[in-house]
């Protein structure tokens, strides 16, 4: 099984 | 004051279609060197990033650099009163909280103008950072499209693979397994016919269904589409739109439990 990944844990926020 | 001249106001209208599916609102930021808009999806998922350059319209005119927080459900509803070749221009004070659309047939004997309130959004910028990605996959936008429908027929997820030898899309779900194998294109009488893949190293991803087929709206947009795959990092998904600029799309892969 997968999980949906976000993208937050790969770009930034600023 | 902020004034963009778009002698082909359906490109407005394409971009429209191709980023409302996504995201019900959307901040346009207009400076000297055009229009950009970045925005998540509500779940974070996917992002939109936008890039219309001023050199590109007819006429581009930003005194003030001003951020447009735009309802784009709003938008769309104009955008919808645009006849394909009337010409667009987009108008707004400095620290307006009123954009204009104005639409004139190409006779010049219908002028029609839109007024639409702006809204205050919050900013979220993402950092995206430089990467060099494995695969850089280019296609039929069509063919890209096409793939995408059809898999989603069979499961929610689709696993791209790219090697040397090609691509492969698949699907698997209760009524069986798909999978869609292309080649590199040898010979093709049209550029926008071709499959090319820039591969240093081979990457296999699982992406959701429905944001593909959302991203696929910007076909029309660009008869090619490139993709660009890394392990374990977001697919950006290209169109080009013309001389003006660029749709990409970032989509979180499904990671393995």
């Amino acid at each position: 099984t997968t999980t949906q990944g976000r993208l937050d844990s790969f770009f930034k926020i600023s | 004051m902020f004034e963009a001249r778009l002698v082909q106001s359906s490109i407005l209208k394409k971009v429209l279609e191709a980023i409302k599916e996504l995201l019900n609102e959307a901040t346009f930021d207009c400076s000297d060197s055009g229009i950009q808009l970045q925005a998540m999806d509500n779940s974070h998922v996917s992002l939109v990033s936008l890039n219309l350059r001023s050199d590109g319209f007819d006429k581009y005119r930003c005194d003030r650099n001003l951020s447009m927080g735009i309802n784009l459900a709003s938008m769309s509803k104009i955008m919808k009163c645009a006849g394909n070749d009337d010409v667009l221009t987009m108008k707004a004070q400095d620290n307006a909280d009123l954009v204009t659309f104005m639409f004139e047939s190409q006779n010049q004997e219908k002028v029609m103008d839109y007024e639409m309130k702006l809204m205050n959004l919050d900013q979220e910028h993402l950092g995206i950072p430089e990467t060099d990605y494995s695969c850089v996959i280019k296609l039929p936008s069509q063919e890209f499209a096409r793939i995408v429908r059809d898999l989603s027929q069979f499961g929610e997820s689709v696993v791209i693979s790219c090697t040397k030898e090609g691509i492969k899309f698949s699907a698997g779900g209760d009524i069986g397994n798909a999978n869609i194998k292309l080649a590199q294109t040898s010979n093709v009488d049209k550029d926008e016919d071709a499959v090319t893949i820039e591969m240093q190293e081979p990457v296999s991803l699982t992406f959701a269904c429905r944001y593909l087929n959302s991203f696929a709206k910007a076909t029309p947009l660009s008869p090619q589409v490139q993709l660009s795959m890394s392990a374990d990092v977001p697919l950006v998904v290209e169109y080009k739109i013309g001389d003006i600029g660029h749709i990409r799309y970032y989509l979180a892969p499904k990671i393995e439990d």
